[in-house]
């Protein structure tokens, strides 16, 4: 039996619905073969007063991009303000080349960030402080990113933040593997007095039985 | 692997975010299955930065209780529509179904019989048949590793339609109904369906979101890496 037609899931959302002070993108850039295809996003916030928080799988062979998101929570204190993620292929069971990789990719988007924002003339810049990006991948489990071509990718992405409904697809897409449709919603609520808007991207759609938790508390 | 991002421009705190995800995410994500398989890299992120002009950032603190639930509770409703999307495009899905548990001595036990049931292959392909095989249900019950195993004198099992007409009764207080067929077949044709298991033990409930197992998710996973 042909499965039914998901299409009607995937629908445009209007650019008013999207929260305020967040930039989004995605872009090809060669980790998947055909070139229509979107396999890399970038999400950054542009405010100062940033919050970030996750739930990670609790498979014990975590892949390189959470054990570096992890880090990046632990060190920053929760107040990450970007996150990038490729799509096509996992970075999981790679090694250290891969926690090079993954550390790579958040790296690069700090210093795309510093340059928009001033913030590689200040003295904390120098100091090499804590990367402020998390790092998603999915995709083949066991091959190593091509990063030359991520890292064009992300500076790509950089270049084509926006704010609108497009960018948004953009980066839902860049999210998908087997995934028929991208996946992305808004809605408005009211909190505390003040309209409040929400976006959600997210993806499966295979080895999908997830038993995720925060992560562990740093050791005293 | 699932991977998913949420953002707000609440202005919220990094703990009282990260609470509220965790909550969120155990009554969402971590209620789904579309073939019973823990990624390497499953992840929920949220991020919150305060552009919508809020005063100051919602915390913890005992004064800021009452809004923190409503932020908590915005959370999860908008988690659950995402990971049911999920779902729904789960590899080969031609169903969507979602699979409650009541009537269980704690919301754990109720969690591990629901996730029993829609991990079950026998039940998933039958799901796919439109096959109303109950004893599938059953089984995958009875063999749940729960703190308190379901008395099978108590246990029922219904279809739940997703067009509001009356539900379909396969199990009454462990007695099997005389089940009609064809009405059955029609409830299962529907892409949406609720199965319902009653155990009769305890207050407790939990929902869980699942697909069929086709002859697609082989197709597309049998040669995944080329």
């Amino acid at each position: 039996r042909t499965p039914p037609s998901k299409s009607h899931l995937a629908y445009e959302i209007p650019d008013s619905s999207f929260p305020r002070g967040f930039l989004a993108s995605g872009v090809h850039c060669g980790i998947k073969k055909l070139p229509t295809l979107h396999d890399l996003g970038l999400i950054v916030s542009t405010t100062e007063r940033n919050s970030a928080a996750a739930c990670f799988t609790r498979n014990v062979f975590k892949a390189a991009p959470v054990l570096v998101s992890q880090e990046v929570l632990r060190d920053t204190g929760g107040r990450a303000a970007a996150v990038v993620v490729n799509s096509g292929c996992a970075n999981a069971v790679t090694g250290k080349k891969g926690m090079e990789d993954a550390l790579d990719m958040a790296r690069t988007v700090d210093a795309l960030r510093d340059v928009r924002t001033g913030a590689s003339d200040s003295q904390e810049a120098a100091s090499t402080p804590a990367s402020q990006t998390l790092v998603l991948s999915t995709g083949v489990i066991g091959q190593p990113l091509p990063m030359t071509n991520v890292l064009n990718g992300i500076a790509l992405a950089h270049a084509n933040l926006g704010s609108t409904f497009l960018s948004w697809q953009g980066a839902a897409r860049a999210f998908m593997t087997t995934d028929t449709f991208y996946k992305l919603r808004a809605r408005t609520f009211v909190l505390a007095g003040r309209k409040c808007r929400i976006v959600g991207i997210d993806k499966g759609a295979g080895m999908i039985h997830p038993s995720m938790g925060p992560p562990a508390q740093p050791h005293a | 692997t699932l991977l998913g991002l949420i953002a707000t421009d609440a202005a919220v705190s990094p703990a009282a975010l990260q609470a509220a995800l965790t909550y969120a995410v155990d009554r969402s994500f971590n209620s789904i299955s579309v073939d019973g398989d823990m990624s390497t890299n499953d992840t929920i992120l949220a991020f919150a930065n305060g552009a919508s002009g809020m005063e100051r950032e919602l915390s913890l603190a005992p004064e800021d209780r009452e809004v923190y639930i409503q932020f908590r509770d915005e959370l999860t409703a908008f988690a659950t529509e995402m990971a049911k999307l999920v779902v729904r495009d789960g590899e080969g899905a031609t169903k969507f179904v979602t699979v409650s548990v009541e009537g269980a001595g704690t919301f754990q036990d109720a969690h591990i019989i629901a996730s029993a049931i829609s991990t079950s292959s026998l039940v998933k392909t039958a799901l796919y048949g439109e096959d109303a095989n109950w004893g599938r249900i059953l089984a995958a019950v009875g063999a749940a590793p729960v703190s308190t195993p379901p008395d099978p004198q108590k246990v029922s099992v219904s279809f739940i339609p997703a067009d509001g007409s009356e539900e379909l009764r396969l199990l009454v207080a462990g007695e099997p109904e005389k089940v009609d067929e064809v009405r059955a077949k029609e409830i299962l044709k529907a892409v949406d369906l609720e199965i319902r298991v009653v155990l009769g033990q305890g207050e407790e409930s939990a929902k869980y979101y699942t697909c069929d197992l086709s002859h697609d998710y082989v197709t597309i996973n049998g040669d995944y890496r080329s």
